[in-house]
Formats: structure tokens, C-alpha cells, sequence
């Protein structure tokens, strides 16, 4: 999968994904 | 609102009870965006409306590697505009259920 986590020292998890490009053409 | 390219939403429904609640930050221009991260578009975290502050999850951001310093700004903005209209809409609903 193309998801990936981060986890900044802070705690906080970022959870990052591609954007379809469905998605993008809908601005 | 001005276009700064970057969108926040809520990645879940809001029961309008918890304080943590988990937003979606879209990049919609990926020049934005450093690195090995060109091809994210889409970042997901918890944020906790009564903790959190918008501009130091966006400084978090810039130090996980996401986004430029110079963008910190903007990303912080755009989170603090989201978590208002959160906050907003749960104190008309609360009101209109008293």
C-alpha cells in the first residue's frame, strides 16, 4: 500500500496517502 | 476564503462529543509538499479540539519533513480555519438542542 504513518516525537501520528486523481481533478 | 492550496476536512463524522477527532489535510498543489512526500496528497491525524493548537500540529508537520518552514504558516491557518467551523457548528447545535 501506498499509505504510509509518521509518528513525530510529540506523539502525534500523521497518516499519509496519495490523492486519486479523481479526487484532484473534482477543484 | 483565499486559495492557499491546502484543505482541511474531517476524516470522520463529528458526534460532536469527543474532543480528539481525526482531520484530513489535502494538498492540492504538491510543490508544497518535500521530498519523498511529492506524492502525498493527503494527510490524516487526530487533533484535539480542546488541546491542540493549529500552528504547532503545522510546525510538526514542517519537522516530520512534509512541508517547508515557509509553508508552516498557510498549513496552520488552513487547520485553525477547519477547526472553527468545527466548533462553530457544535455550539449551534448544542444551542438549537436547548
Amino acid at each position: 500500500s501506498a499509505t504510509a504513518q509518521v509518528v513525530h516525537s510529540a506523539g502525534r501520528k500523521f497518516i499519509v496517502s496519495p490523492v486519486p486523481e479523481s479526487r484532484l481533478k473534482e477543484h | 476564503a483565499e486559495d492557499t492550496g491546502v484543505r482541511v476536512e474531517l476524516a470522520e463524522e463529528d458526534d460532536g462529543k469527543k474532543a480528539s477527532i481525526a482531520l484530513k489535510l489535502w494538498v492540492e498543489d504538491h510543490k508544497k509538499l518535500k521530498g519523498k512526500y511529492k506524492e502525498t496528497g493527503a494527510i490524516e491525524f487526530t487533533f484535539d479540539l480542546e488541546k491542540d493548537v493549529p500552528e504547532v500540529v503545522s510546525q510538526e508537520m514542517v519537522e516530520s519533513g512534509f512541508f517547508h518552514e515557509s509553508d508552516a504558516k498557510i498549513v496552520g491557518k488552513s487547520i485553525r480555519d477547519r477547526v472553527a467551523l468545527i466548533k462553530w457548528r457544535r455550539e449551534r447545535t448544542a444551542s438549537s438542542i436547548v
